[in-house]
This record gives C-alpha cells, structure tokens and sequence, in this order.
C-alpha cells in the first residue's frame, strides 16, 4: 500500500516537466527515506538523480520498498491535468499493475483520479560515490539557464573553467565564439541573487550544451543552482527542491581525443 | 577533436 499526499502539487508537476525530455521512462523507487528516482537518458551521457524526501509530504503511507515503472510523458500527460493549486496523492498497490494520480482543489470541491498503467523497466542503478570536487558554484538558477541558452545559439560545447577571477564559460561555433565570465558577488541584500565560488583547485572541463540546456528545465524548482566540479568526473548540476530534496543531474564531460 | 564520455564510465551498477 502507497499513499502519498502533496500539499504542493505543483512541485511534482514541474519535477516531471524537468525531466521528461532527459529520460523517457524511469522506476520510481518509494522507501520510508522518500520518493526517489535515478535514471540515464537513452545515450548514457547524462543520469538524473531525484529525492523528495517522506517527510515533506502531508501523508506518506509506503508499507514496503516498491517500484513503480513509469514511461514519463505519460505521467506528465496526467499531471497537466491537475490545476496548479491542486493537491496531488499517488497511491499504488502491490502486485497492482498501475498507479493513481488523485487531484483535489484547494476548496475540496473536485476531485479527479486518474489511473495510469505501469510497465516493466529493466534499469541498471549505479552508485555514485561522495567526491570532493574542485570547485563548487552557486549561482541564480535564471542567470545559469540564461549562459546555457545564449551559448546554445552560438556552440555545441561549453568550456566550464573556475579560476580565482570567477566562473568563464566559453563556447566556440561557425559564427565565432562566446565567452562569459561571473565574478564572485555576495554583496546583495539577497542571497539568491548570489554567485558564490568555492574552489579548491582550479578546474576546466568541456560538456555538451544540449544536455546542459535540458537540465536547466530544472530552473522553475529553484531559484539557485549549485554546479560542482572536478577534473576526471561528470559535473553535477543540483536544485535544492524546497523543503523536500533535491534533482540533480550528472553530466559525462567530453575529453581530448 | 573531444570525445564524448559515458556515465557508465565513472559510475558502477551498485
């Protein structure tokens, strides 16, 4: 027995708008930890980790580990029908083959259950090690997703590179090349407004713009990114899920030949 | 030229 209610539904609706371009179908995993997900788009260049921990949930009833199959356009598909203030339960059953999405109003006055079939995934879960990294950068989420779609226009790399001057990212095209630089800048009344660089090391790594680009689907859960660096490893693009856990999105750099 | 890495490349099925 499944029973998961989220009081900010909307929160869900846009953890699948993030995600379904990267990853077509996914298990979610449920455990008394929360409600979680790792999976690797089709080419294995990028994995997305997700978490929404049980104790952000209004009532989380999971009696045993399940996990549930789920092609995530047909989820998606499921939640664009629940209006943005709606509530939204999953319940789920064992040796049940399908999920059921509940919406109700704010005002208790509609209420909808939309059923939807489960299928069988065959995924493979990786473990991901702690790592130190190199260099970690928090920065508004809407400036990040900014850098990636204008160098997206002109490259299809970027050059991420943390020095002691700031974060430079740079792309080269046919049309000519790009280079952006954020300076480290905590003087602001706001804290999310902030560009903080945590840098051990210097570091420069090279990663394909479109999956970068996806990630920044991510942007409308949380005002700031953290993006984390080290030489020899996948970057790892995180936003915070308010109160509740993280996505976070690891991506395979492109090395020299 | 640069290649494109792999996920499985730095992390193991756990």
């Amino acid at each position: 027995m499944l029973e998961l209610r989220l009081i900010q539904g909307s929160l869900l609706k846009k953890v699948l708008e993030a995600i379904k371009d990267l990853v077509t179908e996914a298990n979610f995993d449920c455990s008394a930890t929360g409600f979680s997900l790792q999976a690797m788009d089709s080419s294995h260049v990028a994995l997305v980790a997700l978490l929404l921990r049980s104790e952000g949930f209004d009532h989380y009833r999971c009696d045993r580990n399940l996990s549930m199959g789920i092609n995530l356009n047909n989820m998606s598909k499921m939640l664009r029908c629940a209006g943005p203030e709606d509530i939204i339960t999953i319940k789920g059953d064992d040796g049940t083959d399908t999920v059921t999405f509940m919406f109700e109003s704010q005002k208790q006055d509609k209420i909808s259950d939309f059923e939807m079939k489960l299928m069988d995934i065959d995924s493979e879960h990786l473990g991901i090690p702690d790592a130190e990294y190199q260099a970690i950068v928090r920065m508004p989420s809407a400036e990040f997703a900014r850098i990636c779609k204008d160098l997206g226009s002109i490259g299809d790399t970027v050059v991420i590179s943390v020095t002691k001057e700031g974060v430079k990212f740079f792309t080269r095209g046919d049309v000519g090349s790009a280079n952006i630089v954020c300076r480290q800048n905590t003087s602001v009344d706001k804290p999310e407004d902030s560009t903080v660089i945590e840098m051990n090391e210097p570091v420069s790594l090279t990663f394909a713009l479109r999956y970068m680009n996806s990630f920044t689907k991510a942007t409308t859960l949380s005002e700031v990114v953290t993006i984390s660096l080290s030489s020899e490893l996948p970057v790892v693009v995180e936003y915070k899920i308010a109160e509740m856990g993280y996505i976070r999105f690891y991506l395979a750099p492109k090395i020299e030949d | 030229n640069r290649i494109q890495m792999s996920i499985t490349q730095f992390y193991r099925s756990s």
